[in-house]
């Protein structure tokens, strides 16, 4: 465990808690993609199956059972408790397009043949695009309440500081994971729009919105 | 590198 993990793992959970939040105090889910949301709960469900087979550490064991919580929860806010304030219309994007391909290359490109590395890599990969369809409905719609973007900068600043620490582990660990690179660093770039957004707009106290 | 360590990340 490095900083940038810690920091990053800490910057994963505060987006999490962010858009919880939010959904909560606002009683509404009005410009969030639950088609990310639900793709993020798969995420986590396909990676720690793992907290049945292997324990690594108290911290790893509760930040995953942390994370899987918090997003189911953010899932049945969304389609269950709120799901009249639930933007359908404009979460229009096709998930099975993310899905299938993902799959198929979970299968083709893999540390390991076996179900748990598969469903790990198929995790790894799905969660470098999961944001799209936040980020689409975004586009779409042209504006995002201001919270939303903190919980997206939060969500990008995570996979920025995974990368720092993958630099800091190969050098003093010589440890790395192609595949949790190549998919994090896939995911990073697709923030980067938005990071430019944040940056020149949020932070100067503007709302985030696009030129039509 | 070991690839097929345990994946310790989250």
């Amino acid at each position: 465990m490095n900083i940038f993990r810690l920091t990053g793992d800490l910057s994963h959970l505060a987006a999490i808690i962010i858009l919880l939040l939010k959904i909560w105090k606002t009683r509404s889910c009005a410009g969030i993609s639950g088609k990310s949301q639900i793709l993020f709960a798969i995420v986590f469900t396909t990676r720690y199956l793992d907290l049945l087979s292997s324990f690594i550490s108290l911290y790893n064991t509760s930040m995953k059972v942390i994370y899987i919580g918090c997003a189911y929860a953010t899932v049945y806010l969304i389609y269950m408790k709120f799901r009249a304030t639930y933007d359908g219309n404009h979460d229009s994007f096709r998930v099975e397009f993310l899905v299938v391909p993902v799959g198929g290359l979970a299968v083709l490109i893999n540390h390991d043949f076996s179900f748990l590395e598969i469903l790990w890599t198929f995790s790894i990969y799905l969660e470098s695009v999961a944001i799209l369809p936040q980020l689409f409905m975004i586009s779409k719609t042209g504006e995002a309440e201001t919270i939303t973007t903190h919980y997206l900068f939060c969500l990008g600043l995570y996979r920025a500081l995974y990368i720092v620490n993958w630099i800091w582990r190969y050098y003093f660990e010589a440890f790395f994971d192609l595949i949790a690179i190549v998919a994090g660093v896939v995911q990073t770039i697709l923030y980067c729009d938005f990071f430019y957004l944040y940056v020149t707009k949020v932070l100067k106290g503007k709302k985030l919105s696009l030129p039509a | 590198a070991d690839e097929s360590a345990a994946h310790d990340e989250l």
